[in-house]
């Protein structure tokens, strides 16, 4: 089901290229 | 005839960009210790491909994606965020300075500023719609994900129809601090909860350093 209902920033924030914790994974 | 000859591991990896550790925990959320972790961090980074102790683009989006050609709109706004000086890298100061605005002690109202830049793609002090699209089709691609553009201009529509109170088609700085305050986990992503741990994770400058010292 698509989330319509769904804020547009909402699902941005889910980025891979937003999650910084990345960066200290070893 | 004697030569003092400096051994410490803080003398022998300054990079290019290196800044006095004690100015920069003055000015961030870090302590001098945290800050002494971050450069074991940045040291890693900033030579994973160029080995040039600066963060290039590449370094970047080889630490998010494990992958160095990993095309990602939102990796690229962060690194130009992050690039303050504009001059292609991150360079330490810069990185310590960023990382600060997502440490779970940085003041809300910066990680709010520092969301609303980052969704400012052409930097004009307001997040448009059409730039709101360009983010949402960005993140369907990255995801391998399908949505209709009826779907993609009723989410980015209604979006704005709750952020955009004064209805001039587009959000400024005062509406995207009023739509966070009722949508705080919008910005859950601008705070990593590792950097309170950060000494932990790389111990190992400051243990060589006290062995040293």
């Amino acid at each position: 089901v698509a989330p319509v209902t769904m804020n547009a920033f909402e699902l941005i924030s889910k980025s891979q290229g937003l999650n910084l914790s990345s960066l200290f994974e070893k | 005839m004697g030569c003092v000859c400096s051994t410490s591991s803080s003398e022998k990896v300054k990079t290019p960009g290196y800044e006095d550790p004690t100015i920069l925990a003055s000015e961030t959320p870090f302590t001098v210790s945290e800050v002494d972790a971050l450069y074991e961090l940045y040291l890693k980074l900033s030579n994973s491909i160029i080995e040039d102790g600066l963060i290039h683009k590449e370094e970047f989006q080889l630490a998010l994606f494990r992958n160095k050609n990993e095309k990602n709109l939102f990796a690229d706004r962060i690194f130009d965020l992050f690039d303050v000086k504009r001059n292609g890298v991150i360079e330490f100061g810069e990185f310590v300075r960023s990382l600060g605005v997502f440490h779970p002690n940085a003041a809300l109202e910066d990680k709010i500023a520092f969301a609303f830049r980052l969704y400012d793609l052409r930097q004009t002090g307001y997040i448009e719609k059409q730039e709101l699209k360009e983010m949402v089709l960005a993140l369907l691609h990255e995801s391998d994900l399908y949505l209709s553009d009826e779907m993609i201009e009723s989410i980015v529509d209604k979006t704005f129809e709750d952020a955009d109170t004064k209805e001039d088609g587009r959000i400024d700085e005062d509406e995207w601090k009023a739509f966070v305050s009722q949508h705080p986990s919008l910005i859950k992503n601008m705070t990593l909860p590792y950097l309170k741990d950060i000494t932990l994770a790389f111990p190992s400058f400051i243990a060589r350093t006290e062995v040293e010292d």
